[in-house]
């Protein structure tokens, strides 16, 4: 293994793991630097397959998956002490945490330019791979998965394929798309029924979206072209994710509080590229304000 | 340390990936700037290519790869909906029909199998599903690395 990058200690933990992980970084292409996080399998690491996991944004950090969702510890509330995750993925596998693309957490270029799209995106990925394994030879014959979540649904499947044809010999066994953007339309499409029977708005709203936007029964609630359709799906969409809400989790409450900040609307604006912000023109269950929490 | 997506409380995650002793274990140079969950700099110079990733998906199980689509079916931002209509115009043949899977005795949600493509859902769970639901997560995990059953 690559010895300069192993972690052998970690401010914080006061458990003693029975794994080994390394933290550093992996050439892209010329100039850029992909920040991985590497920890082995609990059970057997020579055995048991490699995982790449990808979190999505575009622009988001795949660290929040390792310390918040699937990594083997995770970080108290008091921001200093960690502790153990039962559930970790790496109980059955090595998994290898990869912050793309450049720019994103600790992830950098040279030059500071970030600007990028879902092929360079890809092509560096598979850089990065290519440089694990030249840092990690004897990974190369484990069995080798993808994992990505939510715009990670362009990222695995793109560096899949670069995998799948690519001339590096890696054992690629398959992919998979955790609540994953796969199709902006349909994307789109689908959010206006779950909206609907999930009863976050009523009979009026979708009497009206199915008068405006349906014909003989096929509705475009995507992309179209009349704006009295558009204006109305602009209301359902405002529902979910400007009237209160958690847009990640219907039923959960909003932790941070309230969602102006422009950071929200990026993330949305890559999710609902239709959707405009708008005043909302449709009274909505008794008149919504934006007030609440 | 710049925005963070709403309703999600990174506080404590960014406030130690930001200590100093902290960035000197995980071999972070002094040069780079401070870890932050969603880099602005990316997010607002990135361009989609991908409006649908369905080809990708077709030329990857032609070549007999393994694909599991899985969704918490509380999620808005990309919901359970949009990804199951997305495996189904694959155009694939099913090759079960839509069913419960269980964890520790309960439904812990559907899913259908389209040859080497499985679309399943994680019941009650939101966008990051082994967050919130790591039980149903780790059973669902370990099945299709093993290419087990559900």
């Amino acid at each position: 293994q690559y010895a300069p990058d192993e972690v052998t200690y970690l401010p914080g933990m006061k458990f003693k793991p029975n794994y080994r992980q390394w933290s550093g970084f992996l050439q892209a292409q010329p100039g850029k630097y992909l920040h991985y996080w590497f920890v082995t399998s609990q059970r057997d690491p020579v055995k048991d397959p490699l995982v790449l996991w990808l979190n999505g944004g575009p622009g988001c950090s795949s660290l929040d998956g390792f310390l918040s969702e699937n990594g083997p510890f995770h970080v108290n509330d008091n921001g200093a002490t960690l502790y153990e995750n039962p559930f970790s993925w790496n109980k059955i596998a090595n998994v290898l945490y990869l912050e793309s693309p450049a720019g994103v957490g600790y992830s950098y270029s040279d030059d500071q330019k970030y600007a990028t799209d879902d092929d360079q995106v890809a092509d560096d990925n598979y850089k990065a791979l290519q440089s694990f394994f030249a840092k990690f030879p004897n990974f190369t014959q484990n069995e080798f998965f993808i994992f990505g979540e939510s715009y990670g649904g362009i990222y695995a499947p793109t560096l899949s394929l670069r995998v799948a044809t690519g001339a590096a010999k890696i054992n690629f066994k398959g992919f998979s798309v955790g609540n994953g953007l796969s199709s902006f339309a349909l994307n789109d499409q689908t959010l206006v029924y779950f909206g609907y029977y999930h009863g976050l708005f009523g009979e009026d709203l979708w009497r009206d979206l199915n008068t405006n936007c349906c014909d003989k029964g096929n509705c475009n609630f995507y992309n179209s072209s009349s704006q009295t359709c558009k204006t109305l799906v602009n209301v359902a969409f405002g529902i979910v994710y400007n009237s209160g809400l958690n847009e990640y989790a219907l039923y959960l409450d909003c932790e941070v509080g309230r969602r102006s900040h422009k950071g929200y609307e990026r993330t949305m604006s890559h999710l609902f590229k239709n959707y405009k912000k708008q005043p909302h023109t449709h009274k909505v269950s008794g008149g919504v304000s934006s007030s609440i929490s | 340390l710049g925005e963070v997506p709403p309703c999600i409380n990174s506080t404590a995650q960014i406030t130690w990936l930001n200590r100093g002793d902290v960035r000197k274990a995980l071999h972070i140079p002094d040069t780079l700037p401070p870890w932050d969950l969603c880099s602005d700099a990316v997010g607002e110079q990135y361009t989609n290519l991908y409006p649908t990733v369905k080809d990708v998906y077709l030329k990857l199980l032609s070549l007999g790869l393994r694909a599991l689509v899985y969704n918490g079916d509380t999620d808005m931002a990309c919901n359970f909906l949009g990804d199951q209509w997305f495996v189904e115009d694959l155009g694939l043949k099913a090759t079960t029909k839509y069913q419960n899977w269980f964890h520790d005795d309960q439904i812990a949600g559907y899913y259908q199998q389209f040859g080497n493509i499985t679309f399943l859902t994680v019941k009650g769970a939101g966008h990051m599903v082994p967050q919130w639901a790591p039980g149903p997560a780790f059973h669902m995990f370990q099945s299709f690395i093993t290419n087990g059953y559900y």
